[in-house]
């Protein structure tokens, strides 16, 4: 464990809190994508299958995150779906969610680093992470804008897998550690933030809110 | 470097 990889799981337990309390106090899940939310739940399903196949005691931290993942991501699905539904913006939550999952499971079964389930759930989990914000920021792009507090919860999200990379840097360095697969959708998936964090940063930070187009 | 056999990361 680095310094990187430990902000970088902390940032995105820090954004699924951001949008928990968001939907929870505001009791609604305007502007949020429930796509993007349901997309997130299958990559942490499929990447920590291995909870359920074999039992695990939770004696160490990754484990009990991995729960944390799941459960959390999984709440905040019935959140949206079903407690929140009414405030739930599906006109604007429009975007083909199948043209995520079907490129991304074709491309874990032609490009992994073994054939075998396990490992092709793995590799699909990690190429649908890289995409699953799409549909948040095509949302944001209909609506014309992001409340303040989901810009907060797009700006940690999106700052995990930055950190990651961080992470890879110094693995690679120390370790000679690489995950080519990880570290290549984990790039894809920072560079797709790099228009937001533009916006965050030159508007959030002064206390302005996003509104598109910029 | 070696490719690592386990994902070691969340």
């Amino acid at each position: 464990m680095n310094i990187f990889r430990l902000f970088g799981d902390l940032s995105h337990l820090a954004a699924i809190a951001i949008l928990l309390l968001k939907i929870w106090k505001t009791r609604s899940c305007a502007g949020v994508s429930g796509k993007t939310q349901l997309l997130f739940a299958v990559c942490f399903i499929t990447r920590y299958i291995d909870l359920f196949l074999h039992f695990v005691s939770l004696y160490n931290t990754e484990k009990v995150m991995k729960l944390i993942y799941i459960s959390a991501s999984v709440f905040t699905c019935y959140l949206i779906f079903f407690k929140f539904k009414a405030t739930y913006d599906g006109n604007h939550d429009s975007m083909r969610a199948e043209f995520l999952i079907v490129p991304a499971a074709g491309l874990a079964c032609l490009i992994n680093t073994k054939f075998d389930a396990i490992e092709i759930l793995w590799t699909f989990s990690i190429y649908l992470e890289a995409v699953a914000i799409l549909p948040q920021l095509f949302l944001i792009s209909k609506t014309g804008e992001a409340e303040t507090i989901t810009s907060h919860y797009l700006f940690a999200q999106g700052s995990y897998r930055a950190l990651y990379i961080l992470n890879w840097i110094y693995r690679y360095h120390y370790e000679s550690h690489v995950d080519t697969i990880a570290i290549v959708a984990g790039v894809v998936q920072t560079i797709l933030y790099c228009d937001f964090f533009y916006l965050y940063i030159t508007k959030v930070v002064k206390g302005q809110k996003i509104v598109l187009p910029a | 470097p070696h490719a690592s056999k386990k994902h070691d990361e969340l």
